[in-house]
């Protein structure tokens, strides 16, 4: 049967405030030794989020505010969904991570394509 | 019949060198919206890679040279190589690109876990 998105998605992971600095978000990274950070609010709530590109980007644009670097109009999918199209989405917006969202908009985990190239693996 | 790494990869793919500043790096990911980019010398004979993550901790460790956040022992592929070979080796090492070198150790080209999943996403 078709593979879907709860299957393949990473729960419990980590995530930064707007209020977090763009040194902290990148120690984050390191720490986790992942490339993308939601943001989040107290409640959960999806807001943004942050990439080790848009950190290199804070580099090469002298940027020293996580509200310049971070993307706010997020790409989302939903438990259910399938990975095809999760796939097809992360090719057509250029992007390698979508958040996982409920219905609330709170946010349940992430899926990458590393994650759907690791499903390949396993044949 | 099989999928092979050079029906997939990247050729033409922006590349650094050892002497390359971290900002200009950081500059050439984003003008071509890259995450990774393999060091080369003067003859494309593959010497290391940089990525956004190495970038991002040289903000979490305020590292200011290249040297100090590349990575030179490469893992690598060649023409040839089957996908569900690359993946496996991608999800082993936790790492989202292989550089693609010929005999003489010199760059062809990239693969990444976005080429991969695409594929997915043309079934
Ligand atoms: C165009 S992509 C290219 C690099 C790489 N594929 C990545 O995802 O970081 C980089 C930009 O996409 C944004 N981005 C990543 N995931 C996103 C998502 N799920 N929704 C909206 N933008 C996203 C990042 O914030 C970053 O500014
Ligand atoms: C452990 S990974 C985790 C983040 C993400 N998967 C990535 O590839 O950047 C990050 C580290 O892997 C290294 N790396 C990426 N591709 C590599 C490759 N083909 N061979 C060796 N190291 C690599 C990077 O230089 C970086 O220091």
């Amino acid at each position: 049967r078709e593979n879907v998105v709860d299957e393949l998605m990473e729960t419990d992971v980590p995530t930064i405030s707007i209020d977090t600095e763009i040194k902290e978000a990148a120690a984050m990274m390191i720490h986790n030794e992942v490339t993308h950070l939601p943001v989040v609010d107290d409640d959960k709530v999806l807001l943004g989020i942050v990439t080790a590109w848009d950190l290199s980007k804070s580099i090469a644009e002298d940027k020293h505010e996580l509200s310049d670097i971070m993307t706010k109009d997020v790409r989302y999918c939903k438990n259910g969904d399938s990975i095809e199209y999760i796939a097809r989405q992360m090719k057509k917006f250029n992007i390698s991570c979508l958040p996982v969202v409920d219905d609330d908009f709170k946010l349940e985990g992430t899926i990458t394509t590393d994650e759907i190239s690791h499903l390949i693996s396993n044949l």
